[in-house]
Order: structure tokens, then C-alpha cells, then sequence
């Protein structure tokens, strides 16, 4: 539950972290 | 040696001797020049001038040129090291290398750490993490009351901001990551442990098996 976690735990969760898509080209 | 009459390198505009960038990163010689494959095919997605735009990274991000993204738009920013608006092939191997899993939790944690100050102010403020809270809540089209906001960020000052002065400087971020090492989560790639293997088609392209590694 968001709640529970620190915010930064949250802030990680966003796709835009997820650089591995730029290895599907 | 290898079996091909040598022609020198590729004289691309930004395209910084692979030999070097390997030899200042945790990527091998062939490894760099299977990242120029990838930086090519990036760059020239937009405008096919050698160097990657926002618009070009923002497309091979999300795969659809989405509006303004604050996060895209961070890691961005400490791509293009020279703030020159753009990402030229050494500042891509080198922003990448910190994604390698070789490279040292420090330097990990340093990126993570200019990642979240976003007004470069050599401290997290409450009011960049909350910015970033509401753009990830945004983002992932979920919803939660202010008071909810507040709360979270309550608590995590509480752990993360020791001294109590409303922000995190770098010696209480690095203290606080130690404590929850799933904050570095993102700042490894495991694909970069073998990356040739990621693109097939680079072994037709190179002139990797010339260059001793």
C-alpha cells in the first residue's frame, strides 16, 4: 500500500526509470 | 588479427574512440561499439545528425513521443553531462556505464542522488520529492488525497532527513539507501553484463573482431 512505503520507493516505480526499453529499438 | 582489411574507424561526429570510452567504463571494446548500433539507431530516429535530442530519447523511452515527463526529462539532463541539449555517443556510454552491474554502489548512488535534487541544489528538498510524487501519480493515472501526499513524505523524512533541516543532503541519502537498497533497484541493468548478445545484427555491422579487447 502506497502509504506504507517511503516516497522515493514510489518515485522508483515509474516507467520512465525503465531503461532497458531503450534497448528494444 | 583479424581477417579483414583494416579501414580505419568510423568518422561519425561525436563518435569518441571506442578503445578509450571502454577503457574508462566497465564495457569492453565490443561492447562500446555494439552501444554505437543502439546510439545510432536512436539518434537518427528524429533527425539523423549523429547526436540523440529529447525527443529522440523520449522515443526510445516510452516508444511514442508523450509530452513533457519530469523523470524522462531528469535522465535526460544527466545524459547530456555537457548541457548541451543533446547526448553525444561518450556521454551515452559513460551515463549507461553507470547502469552496468560492475560498476561500484557508489557511483550508483551518486547518480540516484543528482537524479532526485532536481533543482541541483546539492540537496533533496521535500518539495522536489513531493514534485516527483504527484508526477509519478500522474503517470501511473492513480490517485491519492494531499493528506496522503503529506503523510508519506512525513514519514520519509523522518527516516531519510537525520538532522532535521526539511531536506536530505548526500551523507543522510547514502545512510538512508544503505537501509533500503531496493531504491537502487533501478540504477542497474542487468542487460549490460553481455550486450552483444542484445543485438545480433552488430556482429554483421562491426569491425569488432579486428580490435583486440
Amino acid at each position: 500500500r502506497p502509504v506504507s512505503m517511503n516516497a522515493f520507493e514510489l518515485i522508483s516505480r515509474s516507467p520512465s526509470f525503465n531503461l532497458e526499453n531503450l534497448f528494444e529499438q | 588479427m583479424g581477417c579483414f582489411q583494416s579501414t580505419g574507424r568510423r568518422q561519425v561526429p561525436g563518435h569518441e574512440d571506442p578503445i578509450v570510452l571502454a577503457s574508462q567504463t566497465a564495457f569492453t571494446v565490443s561492447e562500446v561499439e555494439a552501444l554505437f548500433e543502439l546510439y545510432k539507431s536512436i539518434s537518427s530516429s528524429v533527425i539523423d545528425d549523429g547526436l540523440i535530442n529529447k525527443e529522440e530519447f523520449q522515443l526510445a523511452l516510452f516508444k511514442n513521443r508523450k509530452k513533457e515527463n519530469l523523470f524522462a526529462n531528469r535522465i535526460f539532463d544527466l545524459f547530456d553531462v555537457k548541457r548541451k541539449g543533446v547526448i553525444d555517443f561518450g556521454d551515452f556510454v559513460r551515463a549507461l556505464n553507470v547502469f552496468h552491474p560492475n560498476v561500484p554502489q557508489e557511483d550508483k548512488i551518486d547518480f540516484s542522488f543528482k537524479l532526485y535534487d532536481l533543482d541541483n541544489t546539492g540537496y533533496i528538498e521535500r518539495q522536489e520529492v513531493k514534485q516527483m510524487l504527484i508526477a509519478l501519480l500522474c503517470e501511473s493515472e492513480m490517485k491519492l488525497a494531499d493528506e496522503t501526499i503529506e503523510m508519506i513524505l512525513d514519514k520519509t523524512f523522518l527516516d531519510a532527513d537525520v538532522d532535521k533541516d526539511g531536506k536530505i543532503d548526500k551523507s543522510e541519502w547514502d545512510n538512508f539507501v544503505v537501509k533500503n537498497p531496493s531504491l537502487l533497484k533501478i540504477m542497474t541493468l542487468p542487460y549490460l553484463r553481455d550486450i552483444t548478445t542484445t543485438f545480433p545484427s552488430f556482429v554483421f555491422n562491426s569491425e569488432v573482431d579486428e580490435i583486440a579487447t
